[in-house]
């Protein structure tokens, strides 16, 4: 690699790398562009890869060759499929992206660019950041193969409710390099620069290998009070973001489920009882817990709940030390225990009035022994719970059916998590319970007036947790309306709490012009995100008829909104001797048993003019 | 501060002021009966200058009900609500209610809140907000009572004193020291008082401009119509 950069051996030289991200209300656009240049005599193979998060949907993909842009269209994936099949049939690889570690995906194209010619890939994908542990992350893997003459990522916040904080992480940097990093915090606005001169990249004085190697992430949270949230009105779509502080935690009932059978024996039994042990250390004096072991039996600690004093806390720590794996896995029975301790314990109000009920399984296997029919465990559950107990499915390792702990959780208005076979698997269980540990509200219901909106994502939920939020977001279909009211009903610990915010339509709008600098029609595109995230959700545990109107849905809003999503997928068009090739991307599935380290793909060089290329980009 | 307490079946009004110290803590109202007390706190203005009169208003109040197990703290920054162990902590920003069988309490952003303990009270407080740059005033806060029928006969307190109806004789009405104002005199709790015409504002209903509420006014900190002098009320903390 020469003075710019350039690497003499391949031809090609990265010139230009920008990564440029704009966030408005927590929604963030995301562009990628590079450009490559190939300054050999012959024709060369170049490779464009970015990884990005799991919870971004591209939209856009467009390769710039010899002064021609290839754009991206976004299909019905059985439509891409089709094309898909035809590459494969002429015996090339497809599927471009993939899923990458425990939080990224990898999307990857190659293209062949002729002599002394340029290409300039450049790929958008958009996202609503979550809010988790009480921040928001922008994550942006930074992985350039060679120095770069011109690198740069630039990231804009802009969060009309203010920022509370704003700070970076970027562990690849040596420390005399931090500095490089430049941030400047406002009330409202935040940026992000990062500009590394060619000098800044190496490694060492004399070598070409560069330091540019890792996660660049910033966190950062707005401001944040006891009241109905932030409204925000652009274009006839609004979003609200409800995420109230200075709340007293309500205490919860949680019934740990632990698989301890024969597949579990080794690391994972030793980070499972690592991880309770810490977990019954943390947990508030306030709270009620049990603990149910299972293998092909099962068996509940001293047959009961209890609080979680300190005496308790430590006569449990001494049986989580005693817990080994064997056996087979019998799922069914333990769940239905638990709901049966829950219920017991109401009934003999032995648990707070106000509290929250819930069962967290964790689990690393399919159950082989007892009720082993998938389908019929996830009914016995649900019609156990009947909608009064969280579920939350923890599948540790690459051997759970994943789809089978997603649909269970879902269905009893919990989530599902991986816990990857890692050293940090404890520190994956905590974080999960930590982001439970603490509820605030129950049962929380956001009205809107009926007459003036339509398309409105979930707006009821049975918990709010510190530290998360809650979003919704929908459309105004009264063209007159001149304010819009927001009203929040919750139970908190001890009262029942009702918020109002009442936003003047005109006046929000009148802000919202400031913040076109970053994208206008943010509210819109939000509003699609979510509601496409929310449907995925809703399809996991829908009947067939519903299924089918979801799927239905979820497909339009994905086509209408160009958003690469488990259904559709992004065919690039490159006419080539007059012919058509093309490149398409898909999504990887979560149920995919992907190894912790990406799955090698390499997509077969060829002759520039010859060989038609084709490549593929989608979600699931 | 400035105190309005209606007479004679609320046909008439007398109002008197209390200068106190910015920091001290008057008690307004303490029911030993019910277990409930009020108190508020003084603020001055942002300068304060030498051998000038100190203007002081009321910045924050500190409201229990032990027999609730609530305690309720209003700044002109925030209300915080202590109940048991429990503690939430509401903005001026944001309208908001909490409710629990027969407490409840109701903001209205930016100007007042409405607190009702069971059948035994039931108060406003409103938020009074000064242009944040200006040089001398500051946000201050004004507390009402609308409901205080079943507090007991020992409630006291600058303000709890006059929870039961009192009535107060005026007569003798002739021009005042004051150009324009009327003097008088008033019999009250076996005191005869010198009182001047004057008028008050009621901020409930317009929290800009107030209403007008006419009043005698008594001199020198409603001495003669309090019982004791404003001293007696100082207590030494909030709750």
């Amino acid at each position: 690699i020469g003075e710019h950069g350039k690497n003499p051996e391949s031809g090609l030289e990265i010139y230009s790398m920008k990564i440029d991200c704009k966030v408005t209300s927590r929604f963030a656009h995301n562009m990628v562009i590079s450009r490559v240049v190939n300054r050999a005599n012959e024709s060369k193979e170049a490779f464009f890869e970015i990884e990005l998060p799991k919870t971004a949907f591209i939209t856009n993909f467009s390769m710039t060759l010899d002064g021609v842009t290839y754009v991206g269209a976004v299909k019905e994936k059985e439509v891409a499929q089709q094309q898909y099949q035809k590459a494969v049939s002429r015996g090339q690889t497809a599927g471009l992206v993939k899923a990458s570690g425990r939080k990224m995906e990898k999307f990857k194209v190659s293209v062949n660019i002729g002599p002394t010619k340029k290409v300039t890939f450049e790929l958008t994908y958009e996202e609503l950041l979550k809010r988790h542990l009480g921040k928001y992350e922008i994550q942006i893997r930074v992985k350039p193969k060679q120095l770069v003459k011109h690198f740069q990522i630039d990231v804009h916040i802009f969060e009309p409710q203010g920022i509370a904080f704003l700070d970076f992480d970027a562990k690849f940097l040596p420390n005399n390099l931090t500095s490089i990093v430049k941030k400047t915090l406002t009330a409202t606005r935040g940026h992000v620069s990062f500009k590394p001169t060619l000098e800044q990249q190496r490694k060492c004085p004399d070598c070409d290998e560069t330091v540019l190697d890792g996660d660049f992430i910033i966190k950062y949270d707005v401001n944040r009070d006891l009241s109905a949230g932030t409204v925000q009105i652009v274009n006839g779509y609004f979003v609200h973001h409800f995420a109230p502080a200075n709340l007293t935690r309500i205490p919860k009932n949680v019934i740990f489920v632990i698989d301890h059978s024969g597949s579990m024996s080794g690391t994972k039994m030793r980070q499972t009882n690592e991880a309770l042990l810490k977990i019954l250390d943390d947990m508030n004096t306030k709270d009620y817990f049990a603990i149910i072991i299972f293998d092909d039996t099962s068996e509940t600690w001293k047959n009961s709940i209890f609080q979680a004093t300190p005496n308790n806390v430590a006569e449990a720590k001494v049986f989580v030390r005693t817990i080994s794996a064997r056996g087979g896995t019998d799922i069914n029975a333990p769940m239905l225990k638990a709901v049966r301790l829950l219920d017991k314990s109401h009934q003999d109000k032995l648990l707070p009035e106000r509290s929250v009920s819930m069962i967290i399984l964790l689990t690393d296997g399919d159950p082989n022994s007892g009720e082993s029919n998938p389908t019929k465990i996830q009914e016995n559950v649900k019609s156990a719970i009947n909608g009064r107990y969280n579920v939350y499915c923890l599948g540790f390792g690459y051997d759970v059916k994943y789809s089978f702990l997603e649909k269970m959780s879902l269905d009893n208005d919990g989530v599902a998590r991986r816990i990857y076979e890692d050293s940090d698997a404890p520190l994956q269980l905590q974080g999960f319970y930590d982001e439970v540990a603490n509820p605030l509200l129950l049962d929380i219901e956001l009205h809107y007036p009926e007459n003036a909106i339509s398309e409105l994502t979930q707006a009821n939920f049975r918990q709010y947790y510190d530290g998360s939020e809650i979003v919704v977001a929908g459309k105004i279909s009264d063209d007159d309306l001149k304010s819009l009211i927001a009203e929040v009903f919750a139970q908190t610990a001890n009262e029942n709490l009702t918020l109002k915010a009442e936003v003047q339509v005109s006046e929000v709008e009148n802000i919202t012009q400031q913040q076109l600098y970053i994208f206008g029609d943010f509210t819109e595109r939000l509003w699609a995100y979510l509601t496409i995230q929310q449907l995925l959700e809703k399809r996991v545990s829908a009947e067939t008829n519903e299924k089918k109107n979801l799927t239905d849905r979820i497909l339009e809003l994905s086509l209408k909104y160009s958003f690469v999503t488990p259904l559709t997928s992004m065919v690039v068009t490159k006419p080539e001797e007059n012919k058509n090739d093309s490149f398409v991307a898909d999504k990887p599935s979560e149920d995919e048993k992907v190894p912790i380290q990406q799955r090698q793909y390499s997509y077969p060089g060829h002759a520039y003019s010859k060989r038609p290329s084709f490549t593929y980009v989608d979600s699931d | 501060p400035h105190f309005v307490i209606s007479i004679n079946d609320h046909s008439d009004a007398i109002c008197f002021n209390i200068d106190g110290k910015p920091g001290a803590i008057l008690n307004l109202v303490t029911d030993p009966y019910t277990d409930f007390v009020v108190n508020g706190e003084l603020i001055g203005e942002k300068k304060i200058e030498i051998n000038k009169k100190i203007n002081t208003y009321f910045g924050k109040f500190g409201i229990v009900n032990n027999k609730m197990d609530v305690k309720v703290e209003v700044s002109t920054k925030t209300i915080t609500v202590f109940h048991g162990e429990d503690k939430i902590v509401f903005p001026w920003s944001a309208t908001a209610s909490l409710t629990k069988e027969s407490f409840s309490i109701s903001i209205i952003k930016e100007r007042n809140l409405t607190l009702t303990m069971g059948d035994d009270a039931t108060f406003v407080i409103v938020l009074h907000r000064v242009w944040k740059n200006h040089p001398l005033h500051r946000d201050f806060l004004g507390f009402y009572t609308l409901d205080s029928h079943r507090f007991s006969s020992m409630t006291h307190g600058l303000l709890g004193q006059f929870y039961h109806e009192i009535s107060a004789e005026i007569y003798n009405i002739h021009p005042g020291l004051d150009e324009g104002k009327s003097d008088a005199t008033m019999i009250v709790k076996g005191h005869k008082l010198r009182v001047t015409r004057g008028y008050q504002k009621d901020y409930r209903f317009d929290p800009k401009r107030g209403t007008n509420v006419p009043c005698w006014f008594v001199h020198y900190n409603g001495k003669g119509f309090i019982d004791g002098s404003p001293t007696d009320y100082v207590v030494s903390s909030l709750f």
